[in-house]
C-alpha cells in the first residue's frame, strides 16, 4: 500500500490543492509557515484522528479554509494497492460533523478505521512523527516505551 | 505471551543495533528495566564511537534524534508499516548526521514509501520528488518536482 | 500592586509588538484571559501579514520560534537581564527568518551580551565572535575566532 | 555585567578549556555531541543550577569528565563588571558534594545565588534558554505564563 495522491480542498491554509506522491522517498519543504505540516495533518486527517493536539485546531471547524466563505473542509487520499485504488475521504462541516467515505461509498470512522488497520495502519501510529516530536520516544517514561514493543509483539 | 514479547524485543533490539551502527559506526541495544520481567520498562542504552554508555536523557540533541530514528526504523523493520511520514524529523542534525540520514532513508525507501517535511539541503538532496509549498495571501500553493 | 502589573504588562505588550513587528511585519499583543483579572491567564496574540489571527497554538513551527523570541527580547527590554543565553533556538527557522532573528540579536547585542549555540551558518554570520567545538576521542576542544 | 571568560576543568567532556567570550554576540558551534550544549550547562552549572534535568544529568557525579581519574569537576566564571572583575567558582566532587567560591573567597551557594541575583541574573532564569525549550513559552499554560509577568513588575 502506498499514497499515490493527496487532495485537499478547503483545509487549512489550502483551497484546492493536489499532490502526487513517489512510492518512494518524498521531501516537502518550502518556507515557515507555508503549508507543510498543515499537509501531513490533512492525511492524518483523512486517516480519521481525532483530538485537537494532532491537527493543532481547538476544535474541528477551525481546519476549514478561513480566508472566504468556505463551509467545508475535504481531505481525499488516493491509495495504490496490490488491487488497484483506493480513495479514502473525510469531510467536515462548519457543526464539526465528520464524513467518511470509501471508494466514493459512506462508511463509519469505525469501518474506515478497519479496513486501514488490516493494512497496518492507523492514525497517529509511529509511523507518522508530528513537528517536535522526533525525540519522545526518548523522553517516554521506560513502561510507555515498552507498550510500544507490546503492539508489535 | 511471553516468549513472543522476548522474541520480538531480541528481533527490534539487533535491528536498532545494525540502524544505530549505520546512522552513527556505534552501538545500541534495547533491553528491560528489569531482567526477564515483560513489565518493566523498556530501556534504550548507545554507545557512541569514543564515549561511554550513557543514559539516553543525557544525549546530545543530535544524538537522541539519532537513537530516535534508529528506533523507529528499527520497528520497521520488524513489522512493516506501508509508509512513514516524518514531520522535520532532522531539525537538530547537523550538516554531516543529516546526509547519513536522508541517505538511510533513500536506502530505505526502495522498500517503503517515505514522506518528510523538511527544511535542510542535506535532506532535501537525496528525495526522489520535492514537494515545494509557498504561501500567498493565506492560501498555501504546491509546485512538485521529480527527481529521479 | 494591581497598577504596576497591569503598567507592566502594557509595557511588555508594546515591546512584543515592536519585537513581533521587526521579526516578521505582523503585529502581536499579549492580553489577560478575564480583562482586568490579574489573576487569570496571559494570552499572546499575533497575526502574522496576510493571515488570520489565531491561537498561538496552531501557529506552524518557525512561526512558535519567533513568537517566543519576540516574547523574550520583550521582556529583556522591559528590565534587562545583563547576558542572554540561547541554546539552539534557531532550530525551526527556515534561512529568511533565520537570518532575521540573527540580525536583531546583532542589533540587540550593543547594549546586551548574547552567546547562542547555533548549527545555521545565517546565525553564525552576524556574529561578532565564534567559538568552535570539536570532540575526538571524547574530549571536547574548543577554537575562537574574533569576527569584528 | 557581562561574562568574560569561562573555564571547565573535568566538566562533563571538557578535561580542560578556557573561553573568552565578546561583550556583543557570541555563536557557539560544532558537530553533534562535540559539546555545545555542555558549555551551556557549566555557565548554569556555575551560576548555582540545582535539578537534574537542567544539566542532563541523573546525579552530581556524572558531571565529572568520566575518561581518565578526574575526582573533581570545577567551572569558573569571570564577569566584568564596572567595578571590575568578579570570579565566581562551583566545584563538585564524587560524594555529590558542591562548593562556592566567589573571588577565592569560600561563600554558601545562599551568598552566590543573591549576589547573581542583585545583578538581575538566577540560575534557570528566562535569560537562559536550553535546547528544546524555546517554545515553553508558547506551551505554558496561560497562568504559569502569567507569572512571568508577575516576576518581572
Ligand atoms: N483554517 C485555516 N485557514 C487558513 N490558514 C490556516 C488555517 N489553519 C492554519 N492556517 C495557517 O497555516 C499556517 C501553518 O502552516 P504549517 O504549520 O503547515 O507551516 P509549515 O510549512 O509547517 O511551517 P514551519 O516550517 O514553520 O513548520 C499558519 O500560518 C496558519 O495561520
Ligand atoms: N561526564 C562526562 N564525561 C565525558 N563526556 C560526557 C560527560 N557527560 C556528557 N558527556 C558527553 O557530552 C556529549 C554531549 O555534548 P553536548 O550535549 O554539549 O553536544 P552538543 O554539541 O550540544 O550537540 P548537539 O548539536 O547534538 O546538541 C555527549 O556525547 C556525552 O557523551
Ligand atoms: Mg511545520
Ligand atoms: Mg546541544
Amino acid at each position: 500500500l502506498t499514497i499515490k495522491s493527496v487532495e485537499l480542498i478547503n483545509f487549512k491554509s489550502f483551497k484546492l490543492a493536489n499532490i502526487s506522491f513517489s512510492a518512494g522517498f518524498n521531501a516537502i519543504t518550502g518556507p515557515n509557515g507555508s503549508g507543510k505540516s498543515n499537509i501531513v495533518e490533512a492525511i492524518n486527517f483523512a486517516l480519521g484522528i481525532r483530538g485537537s493536539r494532532a491537527l493543532r485546531a481547538e476544535n474541528v471547524p477551525q481546519l476549514i479554509f478561513n480566508k472566504g466563505k468556505a463551509r467545508k473542509a475535504r481531505v481525499t487520499i488516493v491509495f495504490e494497492e496490490s488491487r488497484g485504488e483506493v480513495r479514502i475521504s473525510r469531510e467536515i462541516n462548519r457543526r464539526g460533523r465528520s464524513r467518511y467515505l470509501l471508494n466514493g461509498i459512506r462508511k463509519t470512522r469505525t469501518q474506515i478505521v478497519d479496513f486501514l488497520l488490516k493494512h497496518n495502519v492507523q492514525p497517529g501510529g509511529h509511523n507518522i512523527i508530528l513537528q517536535g516530536d522526533i525525540t519522545k520516544i526518548i523522553k517516554m517514561k521506560p513502561v510507555e516505551r515498552r507498550a510500544v514493543i507490546d503492539e508489535i509483539s | 505471551k511471553r516468549e513472543v514479547f522476548f522474541k520480538t524485543l531480541l528481533e527490534v533490539s539487533k535491528e536498532f543495533n545494525a540502524v544505530f551502527k549505520e546512522l552513527t559506526n556505534g552501538r545500541g541495544w534495547l533491553r528491560m528495566e528489569e531482567k526477564g520481567n515483560m513489565d518493566s520498562g523498556l530501556i534504550i542504552e548507545v554507545e557512541i564511537p569514543e564515549k561511554k554508555v550513557v543514559n539516553i536523557d543525557s544525549l546530545s540533541g543530535g544524538e537522541k534524534t539519532l537513537t530516535a530514528l534508529a528506533f523507529i526504523l528499527a520497528l520497521q523493520r520488524h513489522k512493516p508499516s506501508p509508509f512513514y511520514i516524518f514531520d522535520e524529523a532532522d531539525e537538530a542534525l547537523d550538516p554531516v548526521n543529516c546526509r547519513k540520514f536522508s541517505k538511510l532513508i533513500r536506502r530505505e525507501a526502495s522498500k517503503t514509501q517515505f514522506i518528510l517535511t523538511s527544511l535542510r539541503k542535506e535532506t532535501l538532496v537525496e528525495a526522489q520528488k520535492i514537494i515545494g509549498v509557498t504561501v500567498n495571501e493565506g492560501l498555501s500553493k504546491v509546485v512538485e518536482v521529480e527527481i529521479k
